[in-house]
């Protein structure tokens, strides 16, 4: 279903639930769930929204039926801890890659990936001030060394 | 009718709430 202007804010983490269907459908599941309460707050009056949240909203609700024997799923608190994994896995990849001045886009996309999953914990309640510096720093160097390959510049 | 519309509107809206409500298990 096409996703509505208003809702664009949410694309990249529904792109994100998109390609973890197979792999890891709880970190799907977790990035629908973030892209519903998000949606709902940027417009769920609008009938092209309307739609398109209960579309998403029809998603979520056989996921969950279909995972009802993951505890990541059922339990909350454990889902928190999925996510925050993943999250930090992503960016510890991408980390020690940069460090190791190795820079391709696969390390790009992980930077860039980790800080949309950090937006995605929020669901759980307020961010760590630790993941608020994660997310900032997975986000700008995900830009800077996408900006310095599009340029033909060495990141420093 | 615009009123109406606005009721319809603002069911759908509390409707999509409980949904997200029941499904995170805080019904």
């Amino acid at each position: 279903m096409a996703l509505p202007a208003q809702l664009r804010p949410i694309q990249h983490h529904l792109r994100t639930a998109q390609e973890h269907e197979n792999r890891d459908p709880v970190v799907s599941y977790y990035c629908r769930l973030y892209a519903m309460q998000t949606g709902m707050k940027l417009d769920s009056k609008t009938p092209e929204c309307r739609k398109f949240l209960v579309n998403l909203m029809d998603q979520l609700e056989s996921m969950k039926k279909e995972l009802s024997d993951n505890e990541s799923i059922t339990q909350e608190v454990v889902g928190n801890a999925h996510i925050e994994n993943y999250a930090l896995k992503l960016f510890l990849y991408a980390d020690n890659e940069d460090r190791a001045g190795r820079f391709h886009k696969n390390m790009i996309k992980s930077f860039y990936s980790s800080s949309l999953l950090m937006d995605v914990l929020s669901v759980f309640g307020e961010l760590s001030e630790e993941n608020v510096q994660h997310r900032k720093y997975a986000r700008w160097k995900a830009t800077y060394i996408h900006n310095c390959l599009k340029n033909g510049e060495s990141p420093q | 009718t615009s009123s109406l519309a606005s009721s319809v509107a603002s069911a759908e809206q509390d409707d999509l709430s409980q949904r997200l409500s029941r499904l995170r298990g805080q019904v």
